[in-house]
């Protein structure tokens, strides 16, 4: 099954 | 003093559409050169990225760097005291705590301003890096909100398959499954620019609300690479867009 990844995963705080 | 003055209500009222569904409050970052919004719906799952170019404003100054902080309901409702094609101001002095809105009747006999409290929010940024999306489709904007629309029905997940034959949207659930694909036409209207094949797996019901933006352009473009955001992105006419993103599912 799959699960949600979140946006942090990918990009990173200024 | 911030001072921006737009022909017509309209395109802030679809604008303020395209955001309140997933944001309930945000920041306008307003500098010389325009107007920028960066945020994260709640969950953190996707993000939404707009900007309007200076020039997309009949009258536009801004003598120091402000950020508004915005409640969306609140400026939604201000907005439906104008009609669409009423000019509206928006003005704030340096160090406001309220944003002001002045809207003025096409024949310029009746004038109306409201006043909205700003809010002190603690936005996060993110850093978003140029991408090279493997796949980058441009299609109908009312095409792709009924796909989406279509495709919920069915199913909590999206699987959207790029390849140089199409782009194919499936959904599969308890109910049954369903399976869009459209190909390269001869008359142009979806347009695929296909590097490498990729597939990926996303919510739909945010794919739903990012399609809230539909009425702002005829066209939207999508870009898929493998393990990055998707984007999906809103052209607002020559002067600026609405971009979302939104993090794939992936298998455990």
């Amino acid at each position: 099954s799959a699960s949600q990844a979140k946006l942090k995963d990918f990009f990173k705080p200024k | 003093m911030f001072e921006a003055r737009l022909g017509s209500t309209t395109l802030l009222k679809k604008i303020v559409d395209a955001l309140r569904e997933i944001l309930s409050q945000s920041t306008l970052d307003c500098s010389d050169s325009g107007i920028q919004l960066q945020a994260m719906d709640n969950s953190h799952v996707s993000l939404v990225s707009m900007l309007l170019q200076n020039d997309c404003f009949e009258k536009y100054r801004c003598d120091r760097n402000i950020s508004l902080g915005l409640d969306l309901k609140s400026l939604s409702k201000v907005l439906k005291c104008a009609s669409g094609d009423d000019a509206v101001t928006i003005s704030a002095p340096d160090k406001a705590d309220k944003v002001q809105l002045s809207f003025e009747s096409a024949g310029k006999e009746r004038t109306a301003d409201y006043e909205l409290r700003l809010l002190n929010l603690d936005q996060e940024h993110l850093g978003i890096p140029e991408t090279d999306y493997s796949c980058v489709v441009i299609m109908p904007a009312i095409e792709f909100a009924r796909i989406c629309r279509d495709m919920t029905s069915f199913s909590e997940s999206v699987v959207i398959a790029c390849s140089k034959d199409g782009i194919k949207f499936s959904a599969s659930g308890e109910m049954g499954s369903a399976n869009i694909k459209l190909s390269q036409t001869s008359k142009g209207d979806v347009d695929l620019t296909v590097e490498e094949p990729v597939t990926l797996s996303f919510a739909g019901r945010y794919l739903s609300t990012f399609t809230r933006a539909t009425p702002l352009s005829e066209k939207v473009k999508i870009g898929m690479a493998a393990d990055v955001p998707l984007l999906v992105e809103y052209p607002i006419e020559d002067y600026g867009y609405i971009r979302y993103y939104l993090a794939p599912k992936v298998d455990d």
